[in-house]
């Protein structure tokens, strides 16, 4: 049963804590806000009002086998940086700090934090791809490039097998999924729309006007697949 | 050219108007706090310091062809509630908002709202995943299900190839990537690791001690591998 410390229970704080509690983890939640203590009581496993800068309050906490501890403080530049330099002391080794401006971020990483964290920045990415991109209906990278997407499929593609329009070879993607739309009909005759997924389609499927393709690639390739529209 | 209204330019704001141009939209930016409106004026084409609860100061842009707004106020629930219906009064027909909390969510589809997006809950997922799932490095699912992930490679898996190991059919997983630490040598004698990043592997590569492996799959098909471990 892992052991999580969450700093700040602001909208951020507040759902890690209850996403972290949800999947069956021990969630150690502070705010210095009584009401967003209260809020958090009757899901975490332990909920404490006191202030994350007072070395001795946070001492006072059993803080023991904590797998990481998340500072998920927003505004308040010197909080967030004196709080993650009193876990560092406390020897709390896995610390993840959220950013809240480039020169902050950087001093959270100088002074302790091993990871840090904007879920700002993060979002502002994603949806700024997800509005650019003609045809891309969701669009999500890794750290690390490797990146997964869906776009509608193009009439080249109509009633063409996988094993024919050969993505791997040709765009240097993989097509892991097809969403497709069927009408159905109801006893009273009416009909109705459902969308079908078919997951790790087979080389033999052919591809249908309306399709969605859900494909993967690294991001330079997926750049150069969606640029072709 | 695509064009984008940003309304509010915090944090989020601030960062979508600069991906949306760094991508080549036009960005129309918007926010009461000269300051901010300042700090973008450099990139974006053209920033504007109003209260966008005034209709007025509204209407008076040129709004034409534009592919959709974004109301990235964060806190102030009435002046996100009140802009969306105010740009939905002006026709504009995707309108993106921040959500701030679960009723104002609510609210804010109701009056116009086309998506609701919080930066908060998305990460706060995402990182919840991320410190729970043991070895799941990275772990990022499209809304539908399909999901993108890093996990170290087990030791039943070492030296197997692809087709003997046959993630589809055992898993349900595809696998999209190999991550490889090699060791090298510098000139002078120096050794020093570098990572290889194998895209689309063949079905002849064998999985290596050490190895980080790229999966894509539907969410729960990896919840299950994840939990056999
Ligand atoms: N020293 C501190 N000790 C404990 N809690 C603190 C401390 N400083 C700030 N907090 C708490 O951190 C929480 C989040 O901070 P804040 O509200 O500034 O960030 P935010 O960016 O608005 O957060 P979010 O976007 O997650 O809503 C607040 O609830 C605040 O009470
Ligand atoms: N009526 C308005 N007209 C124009 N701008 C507004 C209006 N109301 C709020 N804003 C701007 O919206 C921006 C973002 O709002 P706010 O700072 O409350 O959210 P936040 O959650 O702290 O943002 P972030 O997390 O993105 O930093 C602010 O810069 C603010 O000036």
């Amino acid at each position: 049963m892992k052991r999580f410390l969450v700093i700040g229970l602001g909208q951020f704080g507040y759902e890690l804590a209850k996403a972290l509690t949800d999947k069956g983890a021990e969630v150690i939640a502070i705010d210095r806000n009584m009401n967003l203590v209260e809020g958090v009581k009757d899901f975490v496993t332990s909920a404490v009002n006191l202030d994350s800068t007072d070395e001795d309050a946070l001492r006072s906490l059993n803080l023991d086998g904590l797998e990481a501890a998340i500072v998920a403080i927003g505004e308040d530049w010197e909080a967030s940086i004196l709080t993650t330099a009193i876990l560092k002391e406390l020897g709390i080794e896995n610390i993840i700090a959220r950013r809240a401006g480039d020169i902050q971020g950087k001093i959270l990483e100088k002074i302790g934090a091993t990871r840090i964290i904007s879920p700002e920045i993060n979002i502002a990415d994603q949806l700024a791809r997800n509005l650019i991109s003609p045809g891309v209906l969701e669009h999500i990278a890794l750290p690390d490039g490797h990146t997964i997407f869906q776009v509608e499929a193009r009439p080249e593609f109509y009633n063409k097998t996988l094993i024919e329009l050969d993505f791997r070879r040709n765009f240097g993607l993989l097509v892991v999924g097809i969403q497709r739309k069927k009408a159905n009909v109801t006893e009273s005759g009416e009909v109705y729309m459902e969308t079908e997924n078919i997951s790790l389609p087979s080389a033999t499927e052919a591809i249908k006007q309306g399709d969605i393709l859900v494909l993967v690639g690294m991001k330079a390739d997926i750049e150069t697949f969606i640029s072709r529209e």
